[in-house]
Order: structure tokens, then C-alpha cells, then sequence
């Protein structure tokens, strides 16, 4: 039996928002220790890891293991019933053929609830080693989120090069180009806003611009963005939750 | 010109 009980749908609505648009059809692993997900967008481009743990819940039980396989756009036109501030508990028997969505209202004594059908879902599951990073890179979501949304209107390709004291975001189109700077700073008030960057060695990527627009819909998460770059693997970007994270492996553009 | 590299050349299927 599984029984999840969030203390705002909100938080599962942004999780659930932050990767619907990029994959469709997801296996939910739910364990005693929380909730896993990974999938791989059509293209096998960008892969999605969702871990929410324990903490995250404000109940959690999970007697047995079990695999919610769910249609995303099924799932968020559910969650689009709840209000935001309702409670929302996510129920499974060990073997479901479907999952309850029950969202309450505690000021109100208003309660909903709603079922949605499983998929069996034959999903590739990839196995991520433990990956070498030559830069890590934590900047405030939003704007990491406007210079993406910014420059990919110049190309679908966005250039990330990093150097010990600056990080720079270029894109060149047909119709002109485009770059933004940043240097890494602390803000003492308000320390989200600080941008940090611990640089092994330069790197200068490559990747694709819609791809990076599916990333920062992940931004209603977390008001920070880990971003660890590599020149010879995936880019990982996570937003963290309270207790777990939503990451998002790129595979960049190499010079053919 | 760059092309777009797979994550399949990066990571194994489990």
C-alpha cells in the first residue's frame, strides 16, 4: 500500500510541470525511502532523474515496492483539479491497475478525488555513473531561466564557456547574435541570488536551445540552479527539493 | 557545423 501525502498538490503540480512538456510516459518507483523516476525524451537527448524523498511528504507510507507507470498529460490534467493549497495523498494498492488522487481542502472540509488509469510502460532505464565534472556552476533559477529563454530566440544552439572568473552564454544566429556574461558573486542579504563557480578546467559546450527551454521549466522548484558541466559527458542541471531533486542529463553538440 | 550527440553514447541501458 502506498499512501503519499503532500502537504501542498502545489509542490507535486511544479515537479510534475517541470518535465511533462520533454517526456510523456513515466515509471514512478516507489519505495519505502520515496519516489524515483527517470525517463529519456524521444530524441535520447535529455533524461530526466526525479527523486522525492521522505521528507518532501508530509505522510509517507509504502508497505511494498511499486511501479506507477503514468501518462503525463493524463497526470497534469488531474492535478490541474486540485487548488494549490489543498493537501494532496497519493494511494496505491500493491498491485494498482490505477492510482487515487485525493485532494483536501482542510479550511473548507472540501474534498476531491480522482483516479487515473496505470500504463505498463517498457521504458530503456540507463545506468548514470558517477560522472566527472570539470565545472560546477550554482546561479539563481530565474536567471539562468530569462538568459535561456533570451538568447534561444538568436539559435536553436546556445554556447556555454566557462573561465576561471566568467561565464558566458552566446548564441549566434541567421538574424544576429547574442551573449550574456556573468561573473560569479555572493550577495550576503539574500544568498540564492549569489552565483558560484568552482572551475577545474575551462569548458566551452555546446547544446541544443529547445533543449534547455524544457530544463528551465524546472525553475518553480527552486530558486537555484546546479549546473555541472563536462567536455566529455552529459550536462547535469538540478533543481532541489526540500528533500530530493529533479535533474536533467544533456548530451551536447559535438563538432561533427 | 555541430551535431547533436545521444546520451546512449554516454550511458548504458540497465
Amino acid at each position: 500500500m502506498l499512501e503519499a501525502k503532500f502537504q501542498e498538490a502545489s509542490l507535486f503540480k511544479r515537479i510534475i510541470d517541470g518535465f511533462k512538456d520533454c517526456v510523456q510516459l513515466v515509471n514512478f518507483q516507489c519505495k519505502e525511502d520515496g519516489i524515483i523516476a527517470q525517463a529519456v525524451d524521444d530524441s535520447r537527448v535529455l533524461l530526466v532523474s526525479l527523486e522525492i524523498g521522505v521528507e518532501a511528504f508530509q505522510d509517507y507510507r509504502c508497505d511494498h515496492p511499486v511501479t506507477l507507470g503514468m501518462d503525463l498529460s493524463s497526470l497534469s490534467k488531474i492535478l490541474r483539479c486540485g487548488n494549490n493549497t489543498d493537501t494532496l495523498t497519493l494511494i496505491a494498492d500493491d498491485t494498482p491497475d490505477a492510482i487515487i488522487l485525493l485532494f483536501e481542502d482542510t479550511k473548507k472540509d472540501r474534498i476531491s478525488e480522482y483516479s487515473l488509469k496505470l500504463m505498463d510502460i517498457d521504458a530503456d532505464f540507463l545506468k548514470i555513473e558517477d560522472l566527472q565534472y570539470d565545472t560546477t556552476l550554482m546561479m539563481p533559477s530565474a536567471e539562468f531561466s530569462k538568459t535561456v529563454r533570451d538568447l534561444s530566440q538568436l539559435s536553436d544552439s546556445l554556447n556555454i564557456l566557462v573561465t576561471k572568473e566568467t561565464i558566458k552564454f552566446v548564441a549566434t544566429g541567421d538574424v544576429g547574435s547574442g551573449s550574456v556574461i556573468l561573473k560569479p558573486f555572493i550577495n550576503m542579504e539574500n544568498p540564492d541570488e549569489s552565483i558560484k563557480l568552482d572551475m577545474d578546467q575551462p569548458v566551452d559546450l555546446t547544446f541544443g536551445s529547445k533543449y534547455l527551454q524544457d530544463i528551465v521549466k524546472g525553475s518553480a522548484l527552486s530558486n537555484k540552479i546546479g549546473i555541472r558541466l563536462s567536455s566529455e559527458a552529459p550536462a547535469l542541471f538540478q533543481f532541489d527539493l526540500s528533500s530530493g531533486f529533479l535533474q536533467f542529463f544533456l548530451a551536447p553538440k559535438f563538432d561533427d | 557545423k555541430k551535431k547533436q550527440s545521444s546520451l546512449l553514447s554516454f550511458f548504458s541501458k540497465k
